[in-house]
């Protein structure tokens, strides 16, 4: 008959069934055997005080015995019947109970390749993760530069725009137009100037 | 139908037990065994045996005491009691320890490494949605960028555009 | 053999755990 060493049993109790049981059962017929040593003992200690008895020690412990051996007859077969019932109604996890600690084995029990395969969805997104994150640094490291370089530009523009305002405000609208302007003024200018030799040179002559 | 607490089924067993005991080790039986001295001594046996009775049952009681506090039984039993009325829905056979550790601990473990999966997958989403943002904030930085090159170099072409203006005039201006 | 079993059972009933916090542990760390 195969042992159960009811090892659910121990890892709830602590202990195992059986040895609890054995405990009980060493204590318990330690007692049966002391109760019959102390009744025993009485019945000789009364034999003593009582003169010219003929019931000897021998024939007592013979009394005894016999009275003790029936005793543990029924005992160990009262003891057999108890410990069955308390194997199975009391110290015992029924089949079908799981204990607290076992409750995530209630769910999805994990083949090895399953385990596998979420350590490695784990891993993935775990270097996706860090692609993100160098990605967020990379993104935000251009960003700073945008900042930079377009205050750069605007500073630029601003130097552009002072200029055009420095040339508004000296009635200036458009450079280019006043200095195509200007060179007709001063070709007109220089054409009045020479036209003016010229009539001095005439008027030296005549 | 109604549970009976673990703790007073082993009251009841061991209490049977030692009824039984006792009806076995009757006083019959006992003046039986030593009849000599029970018809020398019957009022004496009488006293004896009902000492023997009362000494075995408390020694028993005793020992049952003494076990059930040292393991703290009562308080084990009745959370075996209350384990049992929580799962008392369950039919089927439950979970066992298989025998292979490894393969046991990964259902242990799968709970919190698929909390984690879960966790990480929130990150990723999160930090890609954000990266999509700053992705888009690069893009339209890159096309001001752009914008402000253009209309500097519109400037730029402008003023140096005003260069042939500039020569003209000087070349005006220097004419003898 | 019933030491065998006690020992076996009390490992069954606390190593789980044990590994566990141990695994979070490192899980933690690694997000750190």
């Amino acid at each position: 008959m195969s042992v159960d060493p009811m090892t659910y049993e121990a890892q709830f109790f602590g202990f195992t069934p059986q040895t609890c049981m054995l405990r009980i059962y060493i204590a318990f017929q330690d007692y049966l055997f002391e109760v019959m040593q102390a009744v025993e003992q009485v019945i000789l200690k009364k034999l003593d005080s009582i003169s010219d008895c003929d019931i000897s020690p021998v024939q007592i412990r013979k009394c005894t015995e016999k009275f003790l051996s029936f005793m543990k007859g029924r005992f160990d077969n009262l003891f057999g019947k108890m410990e069955q019932l308390f194997l199975q109604l009391i110290l015992r996890i029924p089949p079908n109970i799981l204990l607290p600690e076992d409750k995530s084995q209630e769910t999805h029990s994990y083949s090895e390749e399953e385990f596998q395969l979420l350590q490695k969805e784990i891993e993935q997104l775990q270097r996706k993760y860090k692609t993100e994150l160098c990605a967020k640094q990379a993104l935000l490291a251009e960003l700073e530069e945008q900042k930079i370089v377009q205050a750069k530009l605007k500073q630029t523009l601003t130097l552009f725009d002072e200029l055009t305002n420095v040339g508004r405000d000296h009635g200036i609208s458009d450079f280019r137009e006043s200095l195509v302007s200007l060179v007709q003024n001063s070709r007109k200018l220089q054409n009045i100037r020479d036209n003016i030799e010229k009539e001095g040179e005439r008027l030296k002559t005549s | 139908g109604t549970t009976i607490s673990r703790v007073k089924l082993l009251d009841t067993m061991v209490d049977t037990f030692l009824q039984k005991l006792i009806a076995a080790g009757s006083y019959q039986r006992f003046t039986d065994c030593y009849k000599r001295f029970y018809q020398l001594q019957p009022e004496m046996t009488q006293r004896i045996y009902d000492k023997f009775i009362t000494q075995l049952q408390t020694s028993i009681w005793e020992e049952i005491s003494e076990i059930k506090q040292e393991g703290n039984l009562e308080a084990i039993l009745n959370s075996l009691d209350k384990i049992v009325e929580e799962g008392r829905d369950r039919k089927e056979p439950a979970w066992r320890p298989s025998g292979i550790p490894e393969a046991d601990l990964r259902s242990t473990m799968a709970p919190y490494l698929l909390q984690q999966r879960d966790a990480l997958q929130r990150r990723v989403q999160k930090q890609e949605a954000e990266n999509r943002q700053l992705a888009d904030a690069v893009l339209a930085g890159r096309r001001q960028v752009e914008e402000l090159q253009l209309q500097i170099q519109a400037w730029q072409q402008a003023w140096q555009a005003l260069h042939g203006e500039q020569r003209e005039l000087a070349a005006v201006l220097r004419e003898p | 053999f019933d030491e065998i079993i006690v020992d076996i059972a009390m490992k069954r009933k606390q190593y789980p755990r044990k590994i566990l916090e141990c695994v979070i542990k490192t899980i933690k760390a690694k997000q750190e």
